[in-house]
């Protein structure tokens, strides 16, 4: 299964993750 | 000698005739689901809306194997699975069973809620266990986005507002409209056609209701229309949704909504958006059979309504993603539409073979992979408003790190 977030924000935000990481529920995936 | 090769003639006339009458409906079968997505005529040829011909999905330009993969009847096989795996296994058998499942796809057995094994009676009980909160932190920095759900990172970005596209994994991209759903451009406007279609379907299925979605203020159409960030007043008009929707959500936590109603009251996005210049990010996390599969909320937002978009239930494992063009587009999902404190936000749950069912916390109605879906219009969606859930906010209030749902086996 996937889950698909798509989302605006300013253009200040910045992504905390990279491709092929394993992530858990809670822990940033990005900021502004 | 000769009877017994005259039956031998019988035999081979019989086999070579079936197997092509069968691969001839197969193939017939498809060729009508290409002609029905291009063309938007209705295989029944009740709705006669020309409009849906906007939809131009390719859906197999790939070998033979995926040609063949694509015709079996996933729905129906994905249902016996959920079917199969809901039957109560013996207590002395389930610690060993779930522990071979844990082996296998890599489960963490030490988070569970409740670790005794013998407690879960199936595998889908054991499938959608829940697990200690402190295991998940959160990180409640307002103005930081958290990982919905556990998983893989398989694709994120930001989406070019002219083309709207998503990148699905390396190279694959597909439409944010065809995601999120266009039945022809309701997004953008909605014509008098659509509008009966909406009334339509919600005379098929009248409990399914229909809503104007180009009324959110923070709409993709917005979004995609011209850049983000250059807002017009037009797109933060008062909402006027003609249908009361899921009586049985109701402003249960009245605490919750006050929490929200200064950051996501449309006054006050109004007001922080005319001042900042914004962009629309994506990303795309895949469950494997192993994860904790629920989902929570990412950020506080406020969501209006939901598109349930019945579909195929094609493994979503980085393999098909990387192989199977349009895949997202074509499976079944439910695309969570609202608005949060920088704009629009949108949360899709996408569905797969194991795990056909969607749920969400908070709107029971919805059922994913149902038997009768049968009769649903091939790309079409099926929305519901939630606005009912809270009055001031138009929408379900959802906290960061609520639990939203999740996905069943089957």
């Amino acid at each position: 299964s996937t889950v698909v977030l798509c989302f605006e924000a300013p253009r200040e935000f910045n992504f905390k993750i990279n491709v092929g990481d394993k992530v858990k529920m809670g822990q940033p995936l990005g900021k502004v | 000698r000769p009877e017994n090769s005259k039956k031998r003639m019988v035999k081979w006339v019989v086999a070579t005739s079936f197997t092509l009458i069968v691969s001839s409906y197969l193939i017939n079968q498809h060729y009508q689901k290409i002609k029905v997505a291009e063309s938007g005529d209705v295989v029944e040829g009740d709705l006669q809306d020309k409009e849906k011909g906007k939809y131009r999905i390719k859906i197999f330009n790939n070998n033979w194997l995926f040609f063949c993969y694509s015709t079996l009847p996933l729905n129906a096989i994905s249902r016996l699975w959920g079917q199969v795996n809901s039957l109560n296994l013996p207590t002395w058998v389930r610690p060993w069973s779930y522990k071979l499942y844990a082996t296998l796809f890599h489960a963490n057995l030490d988070e569970m809620d409740d670790p005794d094994l013998s407690h879960y009676e199936n595998l889908s009980q054991f499938f959608y266990r829940t697990i200690r909160p402190e295991t998940r932190p959160i990180d409640f920095d307002e103005n930081v986005v958290v990982c919905p759900s556990d998983g893989k990172v398989l694709q994120f970005g930001i989406i070019d507002p002219h083309l709207g596209h998503i990148e699905q994994v390396k190279g694959l991209t597909y439409s944010v409209k065809e995601f999120l759903g266009t039945h022809g451009h309701p997004l953008l406007q909605r014509t008098p056609s659509e509008e009966k279609l909406g009334q339509d379907a919600k005379t098929d299925n009248d409990h399914r209701e229909f809503a104007r979605i180009n009324d959110i203020p923070y709409s993709l159409n917005d979004i995609i229309g011209h850049t983000p960030g250059s807002q017009s007043e037009d797109h933060l008009q008062p909402f006027d949704y003609k249908m009361e929707k899921n009586q049985a959500i109701s402003d249960q936590d009245s605490s919750k909504t006050l929490t929200l109603l200064s950051e996501l009251s449309p006054n006050y996005v109004k007001q922080k958006l005319s001042s900042t210049d914004t962009q629309l990010y994506f990303a795309v996390i895949y469950l494997a059979p192993g994860d904790y599969h629920h989902y929570h909320s990412p950020v506080n937002w406020v969501c209006k309504l939901r598109r349930h978009f019945p579909g195929e239930l094609f493994s979503v494992a980085p393999y098909f993603q990387r192989n199977f063009p349009n895949l997202f587009v074509l499976n079944e999902r439910v695309a969570l539409l609202g608005h949060w404190k920088h704009g629009f936000f949108s949360m899709t749950p996408v569905g797969a073979t194991n795990v056909g069912s969607i749920k969400l916390n908070f709107d029971k109605e919805l059922i994913t992979n149902e038997k009768t879906q049968r009769h649903c219009k091939p790309h079409t969606c099926y929305e519901a408003t939630y606005e009912n859930a809270s009055k001031v906010l138009g929408g379900v209030p959802l906290i960061k790190g609520e639990e939203m749902g999740g996905f069943m086996l089957g």
